[in-house]
């Protein structure tokens, strides 16, 4: 490395798998990424009991304009990119969203009192795709 | 969510608090009836309506609930989901909501010619408003705890005279009708100190017919020993120190509620079996209550 520091590549040999990654996925792809509040953050601990902690997730990245598979998108997100390309460039184009979520528990007290456990769906992302 | 807005063409199925709801376009509204008892949706409209400033903490104050009662729902929140908050996948529940009312008025009187040993009459009155049209019952409890002197592992007997009280207005030759029932159950007092008494069949009529105050009288009188063992039936037992919960487990048929069978079924991928019916028949519990020679025939008979 000090004779040639031309010759070395940028990232360190020893993370091959990640180095390996970048040539794979292409960069800032629509993916799942992880966030985490606690709920004293938002001062609702006073009547959220449970859970402390609620990690919602998000989607972010930019969305392909060849839609594979890997997406399970359906083929109007395909189209849509054709209209934005080729038509309409006012059209959006697909967008990273959510594509599946898992529910949430969560124990609170009511105003009158009284206490209450309900099961709320979708609360969680879990899968993202382009649509 | 994505599905639901391509549905009924409502921006978002957002709940508004009833505050806010009379600033909000008509869109933005649900029906009253629907509004209430999503306690979380509430709070997450104000903080989406009141961009820029955080007024939304100045909510009004709660009541604060009995220790107690919210010492068992922590313990049944812990029971129902895991860690992370997320409903335990072992399809031991068909509840997706429980509440904990405590009675909002209690008269407590004598009744002499009642029982000899008799210690403890109450007059509950329970207001039961929170509970939405879209939640129905699928099994009612009456939550008794008992206070901590009582030795753990105990033998104790109690007999519990119940009798609910139903004001029919519209009536005028019996304005009150009560229908009432009288038993008596023996049980081991175990570590936990809570007993549940089975009201479903009471409560039943009632809920389904939107009543949401209930007035019960209850007398419920324990002796330590068990008749059956001729053990002599000893001094009186100071079952409660406060009157009993009611507990309700409900299936809540709302969009936003989580329902487990639905999800169930989209993960298998084999030909959906006939599905449960919801009917207070059914255990709410699930199949953890069964015994396993049933759960081994139902398996056979599938």
């Amino acid at each position: 490395r000090h004779e040639n520091p031309k010759a070395v590549p940028a990232t360190p040999p020893y993370n091959l798998s990640e180095y390996f990654k970048q040539f794979l996925f292409p960069q800032n792809e629509c993916e799942l990424h992880n966030f985490r509040l606690s709920f004293s953050q938002l001062k609702w601990d006073r009547w959220i009991i449970a859970p402390h902690r609620y990690s919602p997730q998000y989607c972010k990245g930019d969305c392909p304009r060849v839609v594979g598979h890997r997406y399970g998108s359906p083929v109007h997100t395909m189209v849509q990119n054709i209209i934005y390309e080729k038509l309409d460039s006012s059209v959006p184009k697909p967008s990273c969203v959510p594509a599946e979520y898992s529910p949430l528990s969560v124990l609170t007290i009511e105003p009158d009192g009284s206490i209450v456990y309900k099961e709320y769906e979708d609360m969680i992302a879990t899968k993202c795709t382009c649509r | 969510s994505p599905h639901s807005r391509g549905r009924d063409k409502t921006p978002g199925l957002l709940e508004a608090p009833e505050d806010a709801a009379s600033e909000l376009n008509p869109l933005w509204r649900l029906p009253k009836g629907v509004r209430r008892g999503y306690a979380l949706l509430p709070p997450l409209l104000k903080v989406l309506s009141d961009r820029g400033h955080q007024n939304w903490e100045s909510e009004a104050p709660r009541l604060q609930p009995d220790s107690r009662a919210l010492r068992y729902m922590k313990r049944l929140y812990k029971m129902s989901a895991t860690k992370e908050g997320i409903p335990k996948a072992n399809k031991s529940h068909l509840y997706n909501t429980v509440r904990l009312f405590t009675p909002c008025s209690e008269c407590k009187h004598r009744h002499r010619d009642l029982m000899k040993a008799d210690v403890h009459s109450v007059d509950l009155l329970f207001n039961l408003d929170r509970v939405t049209a879209l939640e129905h019952l699928l099994k009612s409890v009456l939550l008794y705890s008992f206070d901590t002197s009582v030795p753990t592992s105990s033998s104790i007997t109690c007999t519990c005279h119940l009798s609910v009280k139903e004001h029919d207005f519209s009536s005028q030759v019996c304005p009150s009708v009560s229908h009432s029932i009288a038993f008596s159950l023996h049980f081991e007092v175990r570590k936990r100190k809570w007993v549940e008494i089975d009201v479903t069949s009471f409560l039943q009529p009632l809920i389904a017919t939107n009543r949401r105050n209930i007035h019960m009288a209850v007398n419920f009188t324990c002796l330590m020993g068990d008749p059956q063992h001729n053990t002599e039936l000893e001094n009186t037992v100071n079952t409660a120190t406060v009157p009993p919960s009611l507990l309700l487990y409900l299936n809540d048929t709302s969009e936003q509620a989580y329902h487990r069978w639905n999800s169930l079924r989209h993960r298998r991928k084999s030909p959906a079996r006939p599905r449960q019916r919801n009917g207070p028949g059914v255990d709410p519990m699930g199949d953890k209550g069964k015994d396993t020679s049933q759960g081994k025939r139902a398996s056979r008979r599938r």
